[in-house]
Parts: C-alpha cells; sequence; structure tokens
C-alpha cells in the first residue's frame, strides 16, 4: 500500500458542471429519502416527540418532463438561489472590477455604453452592476399614447389571445390563467363586504371611501363595465351603479357572492361577455445580460399582489419547451389592477440565477427569504388545519395607496422594480 | 427571469386573433406590434387599441 500510494501518479480533473449537479441532486433525493423514512419508522414505534414534528411544508408539485427536469426538480434551487446572491454580493478587489464586468458584458452582450455610471470601479460587486440603471434618454417612449410599452428589455417569447382561460407557454404548451394568477379568494369577499359596510353605514368620511371601494369591486368581476377612470372622468355608469348599490342591503350581499363566482360560472378576471372585450397576453424573457429593472407599460392602478413562493426554476426558452406550466411553478409576483380598458395584471416571473424580485412601491415584499417559505408553509399548515384549501400565495391590497384610485397608480414608463441577485 | 402580461383590451382584428400579428390597425381594437422571437426595449410599443 505504502509503494503503490508513494509510486502511482494522480491527476485531478474537474468534474463537468452537469456532472457535478447531477450528483448533488442525487444526493439531494437521497438525503430527503432516508430523513423520510426514518421519521417513518419512528412513528411506527411512537417514538416520535412533538418537537420532533417536521414544519408542515407546502405540497411541492414535482414536475413531470425529460431527465434533466427530473434531476433539476430534486435540486435545492432556492438555497442555490441564495448562495449565488450572496457570492455575488461579495466585494470583488477593485482592479478587478474593470476587467471582470467588462467580460461579463462581452459574454453576455451588455452595452456598456449605456450604463449609467460610465466608471465601472463605482459597482463594488456583480449584484450591484446587474441592477445596473441606464443613462437617461436611452430608452424613449414610444410617442403613440394608446400603444402598450415594454415593460422590459428581452425578448418576445409568446403572445397572443386568452381563450379557454388558458396561455400558451411555448410550443404548443398551455397553462390555466388561474394557476398562473391564482383564483378568487375570500379576501375579495371580505374587501367587498367592507366596502358593503360603508353602505350600511353612509358617514361622510366613507362617502370618501366609497368610490375606490366601488372601483375594486368592479376590478374583481362584479361589474366589469369598468369607468374609463385613467382617460379622465366618471362615466354615467359608475354613477348609476354606485346609486343602485346603496339603495339595497340585499342586492350588496348579491355582488359579494359575485364577486367570487358569477352566475355564468366565467372566471373572475374574464371580461364581462356582454363587452367587446377580450383577454390578451405577452410574455418577455429577460437574458442575463439585459437591464433587469421593469416599468410599467401603460398607465394603471395596482389594486393588489399576489406572491407565489413557488421554486426558481430557470426560465430559460429551453426550460420552457421541456417544462409545462413552468410559469405556475415558479416563484412570482402577480400584480393586479386595471387600466383604462378593464383587467390589467403585470407578473414578474423569478429564475434560479436571479434570485428575488423587487416592487419598488411594496416594502413589505420579500421573495426568495426563508422567512417568506416558513411562512407560506405555516398558512399551508393553517388551511389545511381548518380544513381549507390553501391558494398557494400571499396577498396584499394597495387599495389604501390612493383615496381616489383605490391602490398605487403608475404612469406609462414608469420604473417599477427589478430582478436582483440572490 | 420573465415578465407576463394579461390585460383586458377591446377585440381587435380577425388576424390579430389568430396569429398576434394584426397585419392592419382596426378602429378601436387591440392589434400587435410585435412578432414571436423579436428583441424589445423598454418603452417599444408592443401593441395599440
Amino acid at each position: 500500500l505504502r509503494y503503490a500510494l508513494r509510486n502511482t501518479k494522480v491527476e485531478w480533473y474537474p468534474i463537468p458542471v452537469g456532472v457535478g449537479i447531477g450528483l448533488l441532486g442525487l444526493l439531494h433525493f437521497y438525503r430527503t429519502r432516508r430523513n423520510e423514512k426514518r421519521l417513518q419508522e419512528k412513528e411506527a414505534l411512537g417514538e416520535v416527540w412533538e418537537n420532533e414534528q417536521p414544519l408542515p411544508r407546502r405540497r411541492r408539485i414535482r414536475p413531470s418532463g425529460p431527465w434533466q427536469v427530473q434531476i433539476m426538480s430534486t435540486l435545492p434551487l432556492k438555497a442555490m438561489s441564495r448562495l449565488w446572491g450572496r457570492f455575488n454580493e461579495l466585494p470583488l478587489p477593485y482592479y478587478l472590477r474593470v476587467p471582470g464586468f467588462k467580460l461579463y458584458s462581452w459574454f453576455f452582450g451588455v452595452n456598456l455604453n449605456e450604463v449609467a455610471e460610465p466608471d465601472l470601479h463605482t459597482y463594488p460587486n456583480l449584484a450591484s452592476f446587474f441592477y445596473r440603471k441606464l443613462k437617461p434618454g436611452v430608452r424613449p417612449l414610444d410617442p403613440d399614447t394608446r400603444a402598450v410599452l415594454s415593460p422590459a428589455d428581452g425578448r418576445i417569447l409568446q403572445f397572443g389571445l386568452i381563450e379557454r382561460g388558458e396561455v400558451e407557454q411555448v410550443k404548443g404548451v398551455t397553462y390555466s390563467l388561474d394557476a398562473l394568477l391564482g383564483a378568487a379568494t375570500p379576501s375579495h369577499a371580505d374587501h367587498s363586504k367592507k366596502f358593503m359596510d360603508h353602505m350600511r353605514e353612509p358617514t361622510q368620511k366613507d362617502t370618501e371611501n366609497m368610490i375606490a371601494d366601488e372601483e375594486f369591486a368592479r376590478m374583481n368581476g362584479i361589474s366589469y363595465t369598468l369607468p374609463k377612470l385613467l382617460a379622465g372622468g366618471s362615466s354615467p355608469q359608475h354613477e348609476t351603479s354606485l346609486d343602485a348599490s346603496t339603495s339595497s342591503e340585499k342586492a350588496s350581499e348579491a355582488l359579494v357572492k359575485a364577486d367570487l363566482a358569477r352566475g355564468d360560472g366565467t372566471p373572475w378576471y374574464a371580461p364581462k361577455p356582454t363587452s367587446n372585450n377580450a383577454l390578451y397576453y405577452v410574455v418577455i424573457y429577460l437574458a442575463p445580460g439585459d437591464y433587469h429593472r421593469f416599468h410599467s407599460p401603460v398607465p394603471w392602478v395596482v389594486e393588489s399582489r399576489r406572491h407565489f413562493a413557488g421554486e426558481l426554476y430557470s426560465v430559460s426558452p429551453y426550460l420552457q419547451r421541456h417544462l409545462p406550466g413552468l410559469f405556475t411553478l415558479n416563484e412570482r409576483v402577480v400584480l393586479l389592477g386595471r387600466w383604462r380598458w378593464g383587467f390589467f395584471s403585470y407578473t414578474p416571473v423569478g429564475a434560479t440565477n436571479v434570485g428575488s424580485i423587487k416592487v419598488n412601491f411594496d416594502s413589505e415584499l420579500r421573495t426568495n427569504s426563508l422567512t417568506t417559505d416558513t411562512a407560506a408553509d405555516m398558512a399551508a399548515a393553517e388551511a389545511a388545519k381548518r380544513g381549507e384549501e390553501y391558494h398557494g400565495f400571499v396577498e396584499a391590497t394597495y387599495r389604501h395607496a390612493s383615496r381616489t384610485l383605490g391602490g398605487h397608480p403608475l404612469q406609462r414608463g414608469e420604473e417599477m422594480g427589478g430582478f436582483q441577485l440572490g | 427571469s420573465s415578465i407576463v402580461l394579461v390585460f383586458e383590451a377591446p377585440v381587435g382584428s380577425r388576424k390579430s386573433f389568430d396569429t398576434g400579428w394584426s397585419g392592419g390597425a382596426r378602429e378601436g381594437g387591440w392589434n400587435w406590434s410585435i412578432e414571436k422571437g423579436q428583441r424589445i426595449k423598454v418603452g417599444e410599443k408592443i401593441g395599440y387599441v
């Protein structure tokens, strides 16, 4: 043995990244299965103490797909993303910054002439360079005020008309709009109930709030003949509806019920069948070298946001082709609101290499964090305890952001937030 | 990362229904101004009513 150790030539080779990830996935899968088995054995013997019980977890959806996707689904993607984020927040040595960022820019096609801060030394790490600002005026807004503008730099992956509540991903793979945006929840009814309470006791203050509440109720599917508020002024339909509501408590309660499920069975976000409107969608993919802040495509009012903790799969076009319903599995922030033509939603979808989603006007929002994961797990457990279905998201409303508009108003082209590393 | 927009708009031309590309404006309806795979930048037009 001594002879062999002394005389055998040892050569080290790097393991290819793909094999390394695969091995990591297998190891994680093995450890999960072993822990589950041990717990089951202990439970069978009655040896499990209360504090040994694992934290109730959200039911993780195992996606179907080829073996690459299967292995990926066993990886701790969020932990990897957080680690990647921490790594990218480490300050780079001063003299490595310029060559490092130039190399990154060359590899991912960043146009350094557009960057607001031309001195690359000022970016302490890759995370801050990734979230860079652009020079004023390099992204002029289209002068056509009837236009919907691109919210980000990127590539158009898919767009079209939504039929039967389904969004096409790519290559004919579709997913349900309910799965993407979330279905109507009791919280919608709660807001509408509050609105109805105002109706029962109409004080001066309540009267001021009525317009906002009534608009919110409309957005959630009660009427859907929305006033063209952003185009200026309220419509006669708006006033008629408000008067009619104040007259009868019975009618108000009917509206609450209609908020959750319309009589004709159409989903809550769908345009009213009698209107001449339809739902359209567009998917924009941001590559690693793109400017990663996102902007408002139209003047609109954000009324609520839903944070789906989800997972953090890559959203590269390759994975979108191979992983059906990718956007409904990933962590995402769904911003719901209305614009001059009715319903409007804006959904930034996270990815492993990006990490967290920031929304400028929502300081409470924390994405890709252990805290929100734990909160989501607890919410799922609480819902299970009550025998209710967990809808998969945590919701917040911006109704008090503006008294007159009932939400947070955004102008066309206004910066809304961005994707950050880690 | 990706951004998905879902919005309500007045119904556009028949061609816009089928392919997304309008090929010509229809008064008051939604019309797309983009093509699949196209590179786009912030502030450029996606479509219009």
